[in-house]
């Protein structure tokens, strides 16, 4: 079962290497950032992980939502893995204005196994199609809910956020979505 | 079935992305290391896969073989994925002496995705054991040659390499394995 796969190798393969540093990239990040620094909630230094039940993702935030703009990214962090060496993990820092137009900072994604789901789901030969596609969003979700709430390395350092597909039509909604979330930490 | 949907992710999120790139950038690396350009095999312009049936991976080449070193990595390769911006993609080019010692300089790394199935099969949660790993490197490989069999886009650019673990006791077996199928192309 593909999904149940995705979300182990999302674990082992990215956010038990990455979760674990990323506090220290945001206060190195808000050191040279200076503008930054009190942009940052409390309790906002964690990944957000944007799920989107419909596996539609893109490539850059801003484009879903002109509230979100690209800030910076985090320092690079290199890991030699399987003969690569220094292999560079980094993430994007976004700033998200509210209806206000109150700035705030975090760092969020999408998950990126999804993109396979996605891919998967328009290739016939890879065994699977649009309908079963929103069932492994789902099982992806709930998989990677259940190591994440098992891992002691990773807790309280990472927000899955499921995107339903209801607020397509704002063209806000994704920066609401994620103030939302930023607002219920601590 | 777990080995089916990483090969899909090493397909969709990596290979898809990266193998049609690389001539261009072993193009570029010869030009600024001119003492590797002679060194580099007819057809050896392909990224080289080791796939471990053991899923025993090392992240770096040159502790499994002194005959193998660590010579630089090709440029990088920026791409915007999933909400990261300028995500880095590289590849390791490792300098590999035959038995007479002549240098040989090639493009190579192990399947990353074999460090999932490897973890899994530790981790109890995860549904599978030891016993079914080997099974599952095994649907890993021939699932993965099947895709690629059909990608025009990364034809001719990669070969995949099943790695058996009869040579274990060798200490020059990778190395020996590797300079045989540069031998193979072409
Ligand atoms: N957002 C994000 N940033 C990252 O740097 C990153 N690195 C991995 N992942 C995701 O974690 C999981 C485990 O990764 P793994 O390396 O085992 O498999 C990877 C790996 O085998 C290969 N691959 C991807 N990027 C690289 C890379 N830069 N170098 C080598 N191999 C790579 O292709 C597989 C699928 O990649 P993605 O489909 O991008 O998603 C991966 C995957 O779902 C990332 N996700």
């Amino acid at each position: 079962n593909v999904a149940h796969g995705l979300a182990w190798s999302f674990y082992c393969g990215y956010l038990r290497l990455v979760l674990p540093r990323l506090e220290d990239s945001i206060i190195e990040f808000c050191a040279t950032h200076q503008a930054s620094a009190p942009l940052w909630a409390r309790g906002s230094r964690r990944l957000l992980i944007l799920i989107p039940i419909n596996a539609n993702i893109s490539h850059k935030l801003e484009e879903e939502d002109d509230n979100i703009r690209f800030y910076d990214n985090l320092p690079n962090n290199e890991i030699n893995r399987a003969g690569v060496r220094g292999r560079v993990y980094k993430h994007s820092v976004y700033r998200v204005l509210d209806e206000h137009g109150k700035a705030h900072d975090c760092v969020v994604e999408y998950a990126t196994p999804l993109l396979t789901l996605y891919s998967m789901s328009q290739e016939s030969s890879a065994g699977f199609g649009e309908p079963e596609r929103r069932q492994q969003v789902l099982i992806f979700y709930r998989t990677l809910q259940e190591i994440l709430d098992n891992s002691l390395e990773c807790r309280n350092r990472y927000k899955l956020i499921l995107l339903s597909d209801e607020h397509e039509d704002d063209p806000h909604g994704l920066s609401k979505t994620i103030l939302r979330h930023l607002q219920q930490q601590e």
